[in-house]
């Protein structure tokens, strides 16, 4: 177990998410 | 004593100066404060992808797949920030039973902001810590907290 | 006339004065329609008239505890048709059923629902 994400990276302000249209999708088929 | 917005106008490049990282026994990596913060005083912005809420059983699910630290803040009822890929350092605070910092969301020109405060006096060198649950569940992973404060929560995550 | 529903849907939807379209832009989630039913069999038919660059929808239909902040199909209480590939999707679970559809077709939906 890792505290620290392997592709972290420091970031000053927010960004929004921009949601996938399969973002909910189990595994696109 | 700056009202709120003008207090977190600044705080971006106050942080830089008064905030540094060191390497933490408990989660590799905490903060300490590099000058003396007065109780009430503004330390930084935890930040991340603004996400809905909706989303987040699903992303902890993936980190936990990848055995990845979830670091996640509710900011409202409908928006989480996640801070696990790309966040700011105060991720890195660490727990603590005697916390020295606590949170608040600082509304700035329209968008919600989640803001860590100094608790009270916090002299230079000292960690930084917050008052919050980290997610691991399983006993296996937890690390012994022996603070001996009234209120000690046993486990350091 | 079947309408979309001004209040059974996630509030940051936009709906359109005439109820007849509906656009979203934070994510996917979901509206349903002005009427229910409760048993038998029942059709209904949508024509796509406007398919937006980028936009994207899925068509079907959801029990009142459908989660609406997330798409149709989501969870065991609805099921979709996608615009894009034509995927029926039901739990989440993608399956292919039909070519995508877009501007100009008319969609033809089915269900029958037992009296038990």
């Amino acid at each position: 177990w890792s505290a620290f994400a392997p592709d972290f990276s420091e970031l000053d302000e927010n960004v929004e998410y921009e949601e996938k249209e399969t973002e909910f999708d189990e595994e696109d088929e | 004593d700056l009202p709120m917005a003008m207090r977190f106008r600044q705080l971006r490049q106050l942080t830089r100066d008064s905030v540094g990282v060191f390497r933490s026994t408990i989660h590799g990596r905490g903060l300490y404060c590099k000058r003396d913060f007065d109780g009430g005083e503004m330390i930084m912005e935890y930040t991340g992808q603004i996400i809905r809420r909706e989303l987040t059983d699903k992303r902890e699910k993936y980190y936990e797949s990848k055995s990845i630290g979830c670091y996640m803040f509710r900011m409202d009822d409908y928006f989480v920030v996640d801070a696990t890929v790309l966040g700011s350092g105060a991720r890195f605070i660490n727990h603590s039973c005697e916390p020295n910092c606590y949170s608040r969301i600082v509304q700035f020109e329209g968008k919600k902001h989640i803001v860590i405060f100094a608790l009270r006096r916090i002299l230079r060198g000292e960690e930084l810590t917050y008052d919050y649950k980290f997610p691991i569940e399983d006993d296996s992973h937890k690390i012994a907290c022996h603070c001996g404060a009234r209120l000690c929560r046993k486990f350091m995550n | 006339n079947v309408l979309l529903s001004l209040h059974d849907r996630a509030p940051q939807l936009k709906v359109s004065d005439d109820r007849r379209s509906v656009t979203g832009e934070k994510g996917y989630s979901m509206i349903r329609a002005s009427h229910c039913v409760k048993e038998g069999g029942w059709y209904y038919e949508a024509t796509i008239t406007d398919m937006p660059e980028g936009s994207a929808t899925r068509l079907g239909w959801s029990q009142k505890l459908g989660n609406l902040q997330a798409p149709l199909g989501y969870d065991k209480f609805s099921y979709s048709w996608r615009s894009r590939k034509g995927t029926r999707f039901h739990q989440s679970k993608g399956k292919h059923y039909s070519d995508g559809y877009n501007k100009g077709d008319i969609l033809g939906f089915y269900f029958y629902l037992p009296p038990s």
